[in-house]
């Protein structure tokens, strides 16, 4: 039997909308710990992991590990059925082909039940090593958002350089360059507005907006964005999900050719 | 020029 209980439902609903458009179809690993999510867009230029850890739910139960293969444009469906004050509960007897979402409301007058279909899914596991980035730079994840919008309007790359400094995102095209320079914060009086900057080792990396663009698409989730990065290595942007966990992207850099 | 990156040449499949 597994049962998750999530009071605050919306959490939930905005994980779905964060990651349906880069993946079709994903595990979702649940065991006693938590549930967690590795899986590669089609193209395997990107990884998704999320790890939701059970002491992060309101109720949780798992007696035997679980691997839920789910069609993510179709949770993303249902979850939409969801009211945003929504109580959310993912329930799967051991061995089912199917999941059941229970959505209440606060004031527990409505009740909606939904069954969806598991899928078979055969997916390859890649080994992500624990590693020391040159460059951490925690920053606002509306303003992450607004850079790459921006900058996608120049060009498809985006040239992140970190100094300890700051940092610098740059894009060039046809119609010009563009360059967006944040400064460290002097103050860190409101923490989910600072930009903070943790560097060993100065970088300069180059990624698509196209995937940035996506991993956007998660900002509701968090007030505050994680970029790791080192040289010839994957970019880590990181969006912790309240008091449950993480959702994080890799992004592999583009190389010289 | 620049060429994207895969993700399986940076980290392994385990």
């Amino acid at each position: 039997m597994f049962e998750a209980r999530l009071v605050q439902g919306s959490l939930w609903k905005k994980l779905l909308e964060s990651i349906k458009d880069l993946l079709n179809e994903a595990i979702f690993d649940c065991s006693s710990t938590g549930i967690t999510l590795q899986a590669m867009d089609s193209s395997h230029v990107s990884l998704v992991s999320i790890s939701m850890n059970s002491d992060g739910f309101d109720t949780y139960r798992c007696d035997r590990n679980l691997s839920m293969g789910i069609h993510l444009p179709s949770l993303s469906k249902i979850m939409k059925c969801a009211g945003n004050d929504d109580i959310i509960t993912m329930k799967a007897t051991d061995d089912a082909d199917t999941v059941s979402l229970v959505f209440e409301s606060q004031n527990n007058e409505k009740v909606s039940d939904y069954e969806m279909k598991l899928i078979d899914l055969d997916t390859e596991h890649l080994g992500i090593p624990e590693t020391e980035y040159s460059c951490v730079v925690k920053m606002p994840s509306s303003e992450f958002q607004r850079i790459c919008r921006d900058l996608s309007q120049l060009g498809d790359s985006v040239v992140i350089a970190c100094t300890k400094e700051g940092v610098k995102f740059s894009a060039s095209g046809e119609l010009g360059t563009g360059n967006i320079k944040l400064c460290q914060s002097a103050s860190t009086d409101k923490e989910e507005e600072a930009v903070v900057v943790d560097m060993n080792e100065a970088v300069c990396l180059t990624f698509a907006l196209r995937y940035l663009n996506f991993f956007a698409k998660a900002t509701p989730l968090s007030a505050q964005v994680q970029l790791s990065m080192s040289k010839d290595v994957p970019l880590v942007v990181e969006y912790k999900i309240s008091e449950l966990g993480f959702l994080r992207f890799y992004l592999a850099p583009k190389i010289e050719d | 020029g620049t060429m994207q990156g895969r993700m399986d040449s940076f980290f392994s499949i385990v």
